[in-house]
């Protein structure tokens, strides 16, 4: 899983 | 979202905010060092270098152009309107080796091997350390404005919310980033000592003064 990928976070 | 991440942002908005407010109320920039608001423009022109490209949300869109766009207008508020009223042989810290070790640590941690990622880790690394020419000259003048002094307390609380945030979605959303965690950590440990001495201080009415 690799949704830290998105980063959206600010 | 969760209120963890909701207030942490909202404690930014508020930090820019009451920073802005001090330097154009007292018509002063005194106590506030011009490399750590160097260092955030450069944390969040990194940082969101993919926001007119990558869409999240309308939040998310609205919120980075605030922060680069308030980040920004410090620096050129300090470096022209009020450049007379700066303190620069206080603000000494170097700010290379920050800048320097932050490229070493994204080179070494990042989630890929691609421009965009390498900038934003690059970002984030840079983030957990920019407050420290800010609290360096905070030590050398030994006392502060307490106005000064709530602007970074603001600024620590919002990435101190975001530890909960990342524990909250680790749990409920299976969502976990290493390196916004340790880096978040990180410059989270750094306002410790702040934290301590804005406890002891000024929530008990005293001013803000370094034992």
């Amino acid at each position: 899983d690799n949704s830290y990928l998105i980063h959206d976070e600010l | 979202m969760n209120l963890f991440r909701l207030g942490g942002d909202l404690a930014h908005l508020v930090s820019i905010f009451i920073l802005l407010q001090k330097i154009t109320a007292n018509k002063s920039a005194a106590g506030i060092s011009i490399k750590t608001q160097i260092l955030y423009s450069i944390v969040y022109v990194t940082r969101y270098i993919d926001v007119f490209t990558k869409w999240i949300s309308l939040y998310t869109f609205v919120m980075k152009l605030i922060f680069i766009a308030s980040s920004f207008y410090t620096v050129w508020l300090m470096h022209n309107t009020y450049k007379s009223t700066q303190n620069p042989q206080i603000d000494t810290f170097k700010i290379r080796y920050l800048i320097g070790g932050s490229i070493i640590m994204a080179a070494i941690f990042n989630h890929k091997l691609t421009f965009n990622e390498l900038v934003w880790s690059f970002s984030i690394w840079l983030e957990s350390v920019a407050i420290l020419p800010q609290l360096f000259m905070l030590q050398r003048t030994g006392e502060a404005e307490n106005i000064t002094v709530h602007y970074i307390f603001a600024l620590g609380i919002y990435r101190a919310l975001y530890i909960p945030n990342w524990v909250y979605r680790w749990i409920f959303d299976q969502y976990f980033d290493y390196i916004a965690t340790v880096a978040g950590i990180i410059q989270t440990l750094i306002y410790s000592d702040f934290f301590y001495v804005y406890y002891q201080r000024v929530m008990k009415g005293k001013k803000f003064e370094l034992p």
